[in-house]
């Protein structure tokens, strides 16, 4: 058994689970934020057999698309905004995906 | 050390949280969401000494009900609803419990 | 790669990530709370190469303080409170941290 977590963008997160679900697979929902945007993400929590692990991957790779964003140039990303107007593009993932080994599971 | 990840039903938290905490364990909740019925539930993070894991899991066997639930039958669950007034039981689990290896833990 | 959960005070959520941040550590915030006190805290995903272990530790050592809490004596928080007007003080950790060894790790 694995448990995945994957950090999704709110945009793509209804359309994820369900195509998880549609496929089988049993996942939970955290809402979360993103350190450095601090822009609301989505964290799901998906133990899987370890031969479906890569079907998860699949999923999330069909339903979660890579975005641009553009922020404020400069070392302090709030302030610089005005002053210099520059703003640069960043590209914020499809979904960033752990899979960590679980020792055992059990369904009380 | 390990680290439980437990998703258990909203109703039986509080109650479970007690009952861990009253038998010296630490735990730390969060607000999470089925991915299926889309209903609120937690997840409990109890990082325990490995010989503890089985208290935890015993304490969650006595407080976490499976409780059963009606789901408007048919492929999509939303829709079919109305038109074939067909409902299906579906267990909820009690708790559904991961037990993953801690390689380092540490409080500062 | 190593997922590093941690659980922070909320009074020094912000600190802490952005000093993760600047540090170049990418880091994801999901609200919590602690089970024995109720209140509400922070815990922190950070996925980090093996090596930056330890700089993610060092970091939260300086954000992170200790602080005393009051709370009711008695073997049952709330009620004792009144009665015996007597308070002991609890210490609530800088920082929670618990390491785990990620076996695969994507971004999609
Ligand atoms: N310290 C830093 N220095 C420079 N650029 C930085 C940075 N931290 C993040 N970024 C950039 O900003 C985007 C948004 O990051 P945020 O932390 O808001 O939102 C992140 C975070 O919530 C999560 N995430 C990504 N990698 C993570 C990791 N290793 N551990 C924990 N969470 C991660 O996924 C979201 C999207 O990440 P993604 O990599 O696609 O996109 C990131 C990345 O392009
Ligand atoms: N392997 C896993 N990984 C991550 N989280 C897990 C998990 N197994 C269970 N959970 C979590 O526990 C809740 C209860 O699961 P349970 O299996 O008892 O009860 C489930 C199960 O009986 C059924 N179910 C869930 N996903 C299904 C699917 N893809 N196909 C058919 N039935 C499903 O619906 C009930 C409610 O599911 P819901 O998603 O709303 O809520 C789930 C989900 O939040
Ligand atoms: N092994 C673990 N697994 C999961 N989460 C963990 C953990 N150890 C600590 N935490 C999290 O970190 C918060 C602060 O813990 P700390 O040990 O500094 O400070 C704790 C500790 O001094 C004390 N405490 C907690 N549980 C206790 C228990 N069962 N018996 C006696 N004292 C307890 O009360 C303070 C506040 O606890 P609270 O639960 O509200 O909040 C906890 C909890 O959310």
């Amino acid at each position: 058994m694995k448990l995945i977590i994957a950090v999704v963008q709110d945009q793509d997160s209804d359309r994820t689970i369900k195509a998880l679900n549609d496929a089988g697979h049993r996942v939970t929902r955290v809402a979360s934020t993103g350190g450095f945007f601090s822009v609301g993400n989505t964290t799901l929590l998906s133990g899987v057999e370890d031969s479906q692990v890569r079907s998860v991957i699949d999923i999330l790779k069909t339903t979660c698309e890579r975005r641009t964003r553009l922020i404020p140039a400069g070392p302090n990303i709030v302030e610089s905004a005005a002053m210099m107007g520059a703003f640069v593009e960043v590209e914020v993932g499809g979904a960033t995906v752990f899979v960590l080994d679980v020792e055992h599971f059990e369904q009380v």
